[in-house]
Parts: C-alpha cells; sequence; structure tokens
C-alpha cells in the first residue's frame, strides 16, 4: 500500500509517520519511508543522522536522473525501515517541489515502489503543487496531519481540495485526519464534521514524542510502553480498512473563518 | 519603499505588518499592505472583514487580467491604510504562487506602487518560488519573521538565500530579522550572529496581538498605550535607516541542524 502523509509545516508529519514505520517494522513489515520536505529530516529518527539527500546526488551527476541507482538513495535503518530523503532545491530557483517529483519518478522508474508492503510519503504541505502534489499521484491514498488550529485546519481544507482534484486523473482518495498535539480537539471535529472526513485518531502533546526528534529515537527506543504506541497502532489499524465511499467536502475558505470566529 | 515580509506560515507576519501599517498610516504615512498569502487574512485586522481577492476577481474576468481595474482590487480601511489580497490559488493545480506573481504584475502595471510611501508585500515563505518569490523582484529590502525555532529558522535561511539569489538581478536586500513570539531568543541571536544579519527587534507572546488578529482589530484600537506599539516603532525607525553594507551568510542546512541538536 502506497500512503501519502501531508500536513501544514512543523505539525508533527515526520514524527508520527517515522514512528508509525517503526511499529510496523516491529511487526515485520518491509516499509520504505521517503521524506518529500525541504527540511530533509523526516527519517532521522530512523535512520539516527541526517542521510544523504536526492538533491545533493542529482547536483553530483549533473542532474541526470537516469544515472541514479537504488543503493545511492534507499539506505537501511536499523529498526528496520528504508528511507530516503529527496531534500530541498536551491531556494529561490525554479520550482521549490522539483526534486520531489523528480525523487517520485526515479523511485518508479528503478521499480522500487512495489518491493514494500508500505511506502510512506511524508510531505511538505503548506501549498501542494508542482513536485509537491507528485505523491499523490502515486499513492493508494492520503491522510493529513493536523492541530486544533486555523492555520493547520486551513492548510487541511486546501489539501483535501488538492486530494479531490488529483482524484479525477488517479485513484487516490483522503482516507482521513490524524489529529496531533490535541489536548482539545473541537475544531478538528467540527471540521472532520463539515467536510465529511474520518477523524482516525488524536495525539495528545507528547514530551516523548519531542525527545523522539530531539535525540534522533523512536519511541520504541525511548520508552516501549507508552501509550502512544496504542494511539499509532490505531492509526495502523485504519490502514488496514476500507476506504469510505463518500467524497471529503471542500470547505468553502470563508466559510472556514467562520467557523474560527465564532468559537 | 518597498518592502517584502517574508517568513514560516503561522508565525505572525500579518498580525505584525498590519499593526505596522497601522502605526505609519497614524502618523500620515500613505501606505498600501499587500497579501501574499493562500489564507489571505493579511489585512483582516485593518478592513474589519475579509476583503474580496485577486483570485476570486479573475475568476469572473476569466482570467484577463488586463481587465482588472484599480477600485476592484484596492481597498480603503478606516485606518487610512490601502489594501489587496492576493488571494489562494485553486489548491492542487498549477502553480501555487502564480495568482501572488499575478497580483504584483497588475500593480506595477497599473503605476500604483509608486503611489505611496510605504508599500508592504506580506508573503507565505514556507517555500519561495514561482509567484511567491515575485515580490522580491520589485522591493528595495526584505525582512523575515521568525519565532526562536528551528522551523522558523530554517525558513528563513532559506528565505535569506533566495533574497540572496534575487539580489543578483534585482535591486533587493535583506534588511533584518524580526523576531515573534520571543520570550527567549536565544537561538535567533546565533542564527542572526551566524547569518551577519540584524535582529531588528523581539515581540513576546502577546494576548494583545492575539486579541488583534481574532477581533480584526489593530492595537491602536484595543490598547493604545501597549508596550507592543514601542517594538512596532523600532521595525518603523529600522525602515528609515539605511542597509548595512554586509551581505547575509546563508547557513549550510546541516549547520543549522547542528546548532539546534546542541542546544
Ligand atoms: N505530539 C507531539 N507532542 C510534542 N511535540 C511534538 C509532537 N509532535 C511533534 N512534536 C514536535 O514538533 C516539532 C515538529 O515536528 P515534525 O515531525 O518535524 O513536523 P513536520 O514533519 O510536520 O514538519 C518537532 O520538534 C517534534 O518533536
Ligand atoms: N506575538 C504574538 N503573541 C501571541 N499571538 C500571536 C503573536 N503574533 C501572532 N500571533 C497569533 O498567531 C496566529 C498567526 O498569526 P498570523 O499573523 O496570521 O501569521 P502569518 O501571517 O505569519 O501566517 C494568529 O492567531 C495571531 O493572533
Ligand atoms: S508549482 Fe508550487 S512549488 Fe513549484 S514554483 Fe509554483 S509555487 Fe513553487
Ligand atoms: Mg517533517
Ligand atoms: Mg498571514
Amino acid at each position: 500500500m502506497i500512503v501519502a502523509f501531508y500536513g501544514k509545516g512543523g505539525i508533527g508529519k515526520s514524527t508520527i509517520v517515522s514512528n508509525l514505520s517503526a511499529l510496523l517494522a516491529d511487526k515485520g513489515r518491509k516499509v520504505l519511508q521517503i521524506g518529500c520536505d525541504p527540511k530533509h529530516d523526516s527519517t532521522y529518527a530512523l535512520a539516527g543522522y541526517l542521510v544523504p539527500t536526492v538533491t545533493e546526488l542529482l547536483a553530483k551527476k549533473k542532474f541526470v536522473s537516469e544515472r541514479i541507482s537504488a543503493e545511492e538513495i534507499i539506505f537501511k535503518t536499523a529498526c528496520g525501515v528504508d528511507v530516503v530523503e529527496a531534500g530541498g532545491p536551491e531556494a529561490g530557483k525554479g520550482c521549490g517541489g522539483y526534486v520531489v517529483g523528480e525523487t517520485v519518478e526515479i523511485l518508479k522508474r528503478l521499480g522500487i515502489l512495489g518491493q514494500y508492503d508500505y511506502v510512506f510519503f511524508d510531505v511538505l504541505g503548506d501549498i501542494v503543487c508542482g513536485g509537491f502534489a507528485v505523491p499523490m499521484q502515486y499513492s493508494d491514498r492520503v491522510y493529513i496531519i493536523a492541530g486544533n488550529d486555523f492555520d493547520s485546519i486551513f492548510a487541511a481544507n486546501r489539501i483535501s481540495a488538492a486530494v479531490a482534484e488529483k482524484g479525477h486523473f488517479h485513484t487516490v482518495r483522503l482516507a482521513g485526519i490524524i489529529g496531533n498535539r490535541c489536548d482539545e480537539a473541537n475544531f478538528l471535529e467540527i471540521f472532520c464534521k463539515a467536510s465529511q472526513v474520518t477523524l482516525v485518531t488524536c495525539i495528545p502533546t507528547s514530551e516523548l514524542l519531542k525527545k523522539s526528534r530531539q535525540e534522533a529515537k523512536t519511541i520504541f527506543d525511548l520508552s516501549p510502553k507508552s501509550k502512544i504506541i496504542h494511539l499509532l497502532g490505531e492509526i495502523a489499524a485504519h490502514l488496514m480498512k476500507d476506504l469510505r465511499s463518500v467524497n471529503a467536502r471542500i470547505i468553502p475558505e470563508r466559510e472556514l473563518f467562520e467557523i474560527f470566529a465564532k468559537e
């Protein structure tokens, strides 16, 4: 199954996805996690260091992507998850999403995507255009990670619109919203109800998850009995479920403002 | 003077820029504020409502931008600031920054930019490419708004690189960093020192600024004696100063990670 996780920058995508990958690898699944964010630190907690990026490699190969082989961009990690980092394009030049598009095309060309039980794209979701939208074209489903705040919910609504748009030409569907840092979830619940999308789970603010990112360790290494692992298990379980047949409703932006202005 | 304010989404650009605009208008300056963020709420506190966007108007004019006149996109506000909102492009289709580029070109074509003492672009800075980079081409200087955290400082470094790149072909220069929600500023100070950029001021977390955005009012309406106004005055004063002749140093991303990993 190929899944793309989108969400506003800083909302916790990499923290959640890398720990989810570790959970599934621990259960014996073959997992590939692909970081598609200019911060190129999606897989930091899995590898224990910042792996070389496709951007850096492309520069060495004079941007002839056909010269790139699988071993040069896919790295093994101690927890059993394989990882790739797209990297960041040169700032201020050309399309910001270019290297994400290139990375996906390279993996497709090398026949990599079909070799795993789970392929997880971890993608910047502040604006979903150009190369940043390419992972959707190859994904079975998209999950959006959001917090209980206007900015990340506004971004979630726009990502949902992008999924609907891509869904006209590809098989990708929006599977649900994953709440993060949700000590409250009132706005997320309103948003999910109004857009007819499942709220898969709500992960609270957690010192453990913060440590996971800071110390480049998964929560399995830090605290194998944490209840956060149970919540990640809820996401893993949702991956197994069939998608609902109801399409997401894109909320008109002025209506979204109203929801937050009222509360 | 034409100034572009960039920074990671949600860092407080619109809150700061709209209150700065109100301050300068209050002193008798002619100010135009142009919102260049898909959230199109940059000028909310000035107008008191969400003004019609260039995106919405372009759709009505079948995307023939030559049909757009100044009165249709520039709105007067009670505090004396004139405002424009670029709006958000259709999600998932084409270039996310397209409408920002179009908005800037329309204003240039109509000769608007030269009619004001201050023209402030308030621009999404999560990725600076395509249309999102266009305001830099017409600006005298750029200020980056950042918090004391990895994500917004990482974005600031990339914006700085984009300014350096544009600076090869245009007169734009990076003038400084404006700290926001800085109850501490240690990381900002390290970043500014390492990149040889001025830290103009540090605005603390402020219930008043939060209210300004939520109630669509400037802080002059809410609390005319607030010390926040003094800090905004420091930004206004910096606008008057000549730029330093030292160029910003772009920090290699792996070095930036090291700075945060150590502390
Ligand atoms: N549930 C959580 N509780 C506390 N901190 C979190 C949580 N989720 C993420 N974080 C922290 O937030 C920051 C951003 O997370 P990250 O996963 O890098 O975001 P993204 O990949 O969406 O940009 C990291 O410092 C991380 O440790
Ligand atoms: N100094 C501050 N203290 C407290 N809240 C702030 C401060 N600056 C901004 N905010 C709040 O942060 C949120 C995002 O601010 P906004 O100006 O919309 O960010 P941006 O324009 O960069 O996306 C708003 O709800 C605003 O009220
Ligand atoms: S398509 Fe998106 S990522 Fe590419 S240049 Fe335009 S705004 Fe940037
Ligand atoms: Mg990430
Ligand atoms: Mg804004």
